[in-house]
Formats: C-alpha cells, sequence, structure tokens
C-alpha cells in the first residue's frame, strides 16, 4: 500500500513546499492517490492547494494528537489529490512535543494505528503516496515525519547556503535510521531553481552529484517565475500554466521517480 | 549603549541571514562598532563571515547556557565587526528549553547579566549594535531573541508565501510585547530579493507598504546573483564585490537606518 515520503530540509526557502504540492500533482495527474501531509505551522502547502483557513482544522494538529485521518483529510480541486491541512496550533507543538515521553512516533502511530485497526488499510491504502511537507527546522516535526516515513525526498536549492545544510540533514537522516525508524530511505535529491545564467548553479549542481551521484535526480527545477505566481492564485504550477519549464520540469521529475520505482 | 536587533521571520530563505550579514558590515564600515549573534543551528552567518568550525564553540549555545559573552565573541575579517558563532549543538536548544522554567529569559539574562555585574557595560558597551540572527522558526530560540531585543528588523522577500506568513509574525511580536518585553519595538521591514523584471515582486511590495507604510524602508534589496555567491568566498558581499546592485543597496539601507534612528 502507499509509500510514505518526507519532503524535508532544514535550510529555509529551498523549495519543500513547492516541490510538495507539484510533484503530488503530477503524481496525481497520471493516475496515483496522493495525499499531502501538510506539517509546517506556515500552512504554505495548504493554501498553495486553495483550502481556506477555516476549513482546515482539525488538521495534521489534531492527526498527531489521535483524530482520525479521516476526520482531517480535505479534498483538493485537484482530482487524485487530498490534503491534511496545518493549522496555527501546530506552531507550538515542537514544544508540547518536548514535554511527552517518545514524541518522535506520534505521527507514525496517528498513520500506523489506522493499519492496525484496519480502518487504515482501508485510509491509506487510497494512498498511492503520502507526501510530508515539512517546516525547515530539524526540530520534533521533521523528526515526526522521518520516523514516519518509508523515505526522504530532499528538494536542494542550488545556492551555497543551502548546500552547506546538506551533511547535518544526511546526519539526522542517519540518526533517525539507526534509532527510530531502521526502513527509511534516501528517495531522492532534486535540485531546485537551479539559474542557468549563473555559475553558482552549476558549481553546487556539480558538487552534489559528486557526493551523492544516483541519488540525485536528472530532473533539475530551473528558478522559473510561474512557479512563485501559482501559490497566490491557490494552484499547483500545473494547473496555473501547465507549458512553462517549471511545470514541466515536475512533470518530469514524476515520471524519473515512478520509473526509479519501476526498477525497485 | 548598544541596541539589539532581532533579524528574524519565520518563513524560510527570506534573506534573514544576508540582511544580518551585510547590514552588520555597512554599520560597521561607518564607523559602528557591531556584534552579530548567530543563534541559527545551520550557522550560516558563521559561514559567511568566514569563521572556521573548528574555532566557533562555545558560541551562542554556550552564552545562553552562562558562558560569558567576552568567552564566545569571535573577530572577523571586517574590522569593526565582531561574531559569536552558531554551533550544531544549538539544533538540540529547542528541545532542552522546553524543560526548563522560564527558557525564554535564557538569552536576555545572558546578554544583560553583563550589565548587572558591570561587565556587560565593558562588553556591551563596544557595541554600538548587536544583530541576533534568528532560525526560521518561531520557536524559542526565536523568542529568546525576541524576548532580550529593544526592536525586530523583518526582512521580506517580494513573494507570495512570505507575505503569508507577516500576520503569524507579528502576531508573534504582539504577544512577546505584551508578555516578556513591553520595550519591543518595531525596526523596520526590508524587501528583498525584488525582481523588477516580474510583477509579482512589485505587488507584494505595494501590499506591505499599503498595510506598514512607514514601517518599511524606501531602500529595497535587488535580486542580484552576486549577493549570493559571496557567502562560498565567506565574506559579506560589500567585500566581495562593493559596486553590484546588491551590496550598494544594503550600504543605502545602513545610512536609512541610521537616518531614522537619527530622528527617533
Ligand atoms: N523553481 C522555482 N522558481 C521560482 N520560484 C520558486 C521555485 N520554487 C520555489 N519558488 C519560490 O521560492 C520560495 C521558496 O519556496 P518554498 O516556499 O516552496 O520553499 P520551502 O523550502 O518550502 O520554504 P520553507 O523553508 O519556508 O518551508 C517561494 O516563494 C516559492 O514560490
Ligand atoms: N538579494 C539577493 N539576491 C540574490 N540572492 C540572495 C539575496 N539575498 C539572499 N540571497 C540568497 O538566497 C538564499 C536565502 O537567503 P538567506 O540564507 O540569507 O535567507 P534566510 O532567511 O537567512 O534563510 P533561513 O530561513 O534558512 O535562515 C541564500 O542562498 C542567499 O545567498
Ligand atoms: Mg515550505
Ligand atoms: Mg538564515
Amino acid at each position: 500500500s502507499g509509500r510514505i515520503i518526507a519532503v524535508a530540509n532544514q535550510k529555509g526557502g529551498v523549495g519543500k513546499t513547492t516541490t510538495a504540492i507539484n510533484l503530488a500533482t503530477a503524481l496525481a495527474a497520471v493516475g496515483m492517490r496522493v495525499l499531502i501531509l501538510d506539517l509546517d505551522p506556515q500552512g504554505n502547502a495548504s493554501t498553495g492547494l486553495g483550502i481556506k483557513p477555516e476549513t482546515r482544522p482539525p488538521g495534521s494538529y489534531g492527526l498527531i494528537h489521535g483524530v482520525p485521518l479521516g476526520e482531517t483529510v480535505r479534498k483538493t480541486e485537484i482530482p487524485n489529490l487530498d490534503l491534511v491541512p496545518s493549522t496555527v496550533e501546530l506552531a507550538g507543538a515542537e514544544y508540547e512535543l518536548a514535554q511527552i515521553s517518545r514524541p518522535q512516533y506520534l505521527l507514525k502511530t496517528a498513520l500506523r494505528s489506522e493499519i492496525d485497526s484496519g480502518s487504515l488499510e482501508a485510509t491509506r491504502a487510497p494512498y498511492d503516496y503520502i507526501l510530508i511537507d515539512c517546516p525547515p527546522a530539524l526540530g520534533m516535526l521533521t523528526i515526526n515525519a522521518l520516523a514516519a516515513a518509508d523515505s526522504l525526498l530532499v528538494p536542494l536549492q542550488c545556492e551555497f547556503f543551502a548546500l552547506e545544510g546538506l551533511s547535518q540533514l544526511l546526519s539526522i537522516y542517519e540518526r533517525v535510521r539507526s534509532s527510530f525508524n531502521s526502513v527509511l530511505q534516501i528517495q531522492g535529491v532534486v535540485l531546485t531553481m537551479y539559474d542557468k545564467r549563473n555559475n553558482l548553479s552549476e558549481q553546487v549542481a556539480e558538487d552534489v552529484r559528486n557526493h551523492l551521484g544516483e541519488k540525485v535526480y536528472d530532473t533539475v527545477i530551473p528558478r522559473n517565475v510561474r512557479v512563485s505566481e501559482a501559490p497566490s492564485f491557490g494552484r499547483p504550477v500545473l494547473l496555473y500554466d501547465l507549458h512553462c519549464a517549471g511545470a514541466q520540469a515536475y512533470a518530469h521529475l514524476a515520471s524519473e521517480m515512478l520509473k526509479r520505482e519501476g526498477v525497485r
């Protein structure tokens, strides 16, 4: 049944939300049933998919506090794509989670408990992919996502500061694998906001491919203003402007990912 | 004596670190004595100022745990500009701070205790400005910065998602003012990564000026690739390429800020 993918990187503004929204949309467009879990108190994935704030509760905050998945899910205007929205209560979760024992397993329990009770087979089963949009931190929310996930997808902006943070992220990945979630793998690294006019992008891309080789997708997401315009209309760029470079890149990313899965 | 300014915005990648580094450098260039406090576990301000990882401890993590300020400060290659670096231990601070009582005052106590003992007058006194580079979150580290600060400087990327987060940030600012730090004011909002080729930048700029009027600096920081290249050389863009648009904008920002201070 469904594969859970954590879309994470503690560096801010690297394209986590944009990748979660547009990759999910591209997968849904080819018939996959996809759920996005917005685990970021900013709620950008919820806004980018046009979900009005008043319809968001109980959301992912409710989910980690025991509300059944089915009650937190919202339909989006994209067929095959649902969302568990985020609400501002999530901002307090980092602090709250620190007060309880085994805080890292709340999300995993919430998603898995549906399996154990048989209902997730009924709930998770409808999803081929669950993408978790993480906040820009390596705190308890991201740890929860990594503990619950089958794999980690890393959007990596082609900039120097973003490259610097990669080793910290990979060491957290190793720690989660060894202590909380031994099945966790790296789904892949996707280069984002690549600007062919500047050397820095190419240098970063080369550096990452040298270090991580095969784990880096061939598909590179270009910097493309249409991508950053789409959220103000509450739509993924694939709906806002299907033929722009950004939308096409996300469509290619989805097919590259599915091809790689096929050989798995 | 010195004015403490928290450079904060929970939205990731909006230019907090870039603004802290380059505004500080511009202020130092006109003779102000400036200290940057890197409160982000990513340590981008420390890297962007060329401070090698092995020379960073005890850093800001040590400072909030009682190490005297004088022992945490490192000189940079820029005259009049010092830094309290960040170390990876800071990543655990959000979790640790949740376990103690009155966690929000650790930084304020660390900076102020030097005043009370008379030594900060000796330590803080040498600084006209202390800029705190915050992580992309509204957790305990950012709350500590707001509780210790005289004012909040908000870098705001000219993008839709960044605009969305502004109201959340301003409501946290109000809460900190009413419960932890009644002197806190808004230093200003600085528009960053403004791209005159795209409408979105202009729309966001107009929207913010309509809402916040005078609080928004006239100086706008343009998107400029030289700005993002500078950190890979461990230097502020004012040293890397003084005459580029980005460096000039930060120099203007510093003089606008000083002019406004003058009338205060
Ligand atoms: N390929 C692209 N081309 C142009 N703009 C982009 C692209 N991808 C993302 N953006 C824009 O860059 C900004 C940062 O992207 P996004 O918000 O998806 O990153 P994030 O990693 O989720 O940020 P955060 O760390 O705050 O969660 C957004 O304003 C987004 O619209
Ligand atoms: N004016 C600019 N023009 C071009 N690139 C810029 C500009 N300002 C910042 N950048 C680049 O954009 C990226 C994000 O900036 P920066 O790291 O300063 O943001 P931040 O808010 O500190 O991020 P985080 O939320 O991760 O702390 C960096 O790679 C930086 O080099
Ligand atoms: Mg995001
Ligand atoms: Mg930063």
